[in-house]
């Protein structure tokens, strides 16, 4: 199974 | 004070349809700009982000930025309560705890109002910077649900390769696997039938099936969608809403085995 990643991961809090 | 006039009401009621089972509750927000939502499904994994521009309404009244948490079910009880030819307004007063919805059938006969009640969400919202995509696949939006639904019967992840070749989505699963390629096409009678890639590098990336049926959900919206692919970053699957704005699913990747 691929582990899922997170949007968060991705975008920061703005 | 709020007051924003859909004359095409539909908009709104295939919106919440399409948002809805990602997202139980997220704050709208109102500003000059138009009426606008961010948010992510309870796991993180998705976002969502929708935008109605104000130029879209026919009267738009927004005498102050504001936001107003929602639960997207309730929502869509009531806006399911509007007929799909009414005319939707959206009505709020500064510090109330509610909002209206009323609709009004095209020929005024009949005027209803919904009064919902707001609620307090803390919600963090996420800056999402311009990417330059290695791949930008548009498509008919009704071909790439249906490519969604047949693969999630095979297997729960795919993998969206874009190569010179074309667009290619696989799945693998217990009974076998699949692979479905779509090539460029645009010598079609109408434009909303073309596949059209542009492609700066091959990218192939993996995400979960489940979500991407879940983003199919807006497909009444648009008659295309558009798939932008990066190597480490969320996919974008856009739908455009004639005339308005857009509905945007963010899916971050799977990661390779």
């Amino acid at each position: 199974v691929n582990p899922q990643r997170q949007i968060t991961a991705f975008f920061s809090k703005s | 004070m709020l007051e924003l006039r859909l004359v095409q009401g539909s908009l709104l009621k295939k919106v919440l349809e399409a948002i809805k089972d990602l997202v139980t509750d997220a704050n709208f927000d109102c500003s000059a700009t138009g009426f606008s939502l961010q948010a992510m499904d309870s796991s993180h994994v998705a976002l969502v982000a929708l935008l109605l521009r104000s130029e879209g309404f026919e009267h738009y009244r927004c005498d102050r930025n504001i936001s107003m948490g929602m639960n997207l079910n309730n929502m869509s009880k009531m806006l399911k309560c509007a007929g799909n030819d009414d005319i939707i307004t959206i009505k709020g007063d500064d510090g109330s705890d509610t909002i209206t919805f009323m609709f009004e059938s095209p020929t005024q006969d009949k005027i209803a109002d919904f009064e919902m009640k707001l609620m307090d969400i803390d919600s963090e919202h996420l800056g999402i910077p311009e990417a330059e995509y290695h791949a930008i696949v548009r498509m008919p939006s009704a071909e790439f649900s249906r490519i969604c639904k047949d693969l999630s019967s095979i297997g729960d992840t795919v993998v969206i390769s874009v190569t010179k070749e074309g667009v290619k989505f696989s799945t693998r699963g217990d009974i076998g696997a699949a692979n479905i390629v779509l090539r460029q096409n645009t010598t079609v009678d109408k434009p909303e039938e073309a596949t059209i890639i542009e492609m700066n590098e091959p990218v192939s990336l993996t995400f979960a099936l489940r979500y991407m049926n879940s983003f199919t959900k807006a497909t009444p919206l648009s008659s295309m969608v558009t798939i932008s692919l990066s190597s480490e970053l969320p996919v974008v699957v856009e739908y455009k809403i004639a005339e308005m704005g857009y509905v945007r699913f963010y899916l971050a990747p799977k990661i390779e085995e």
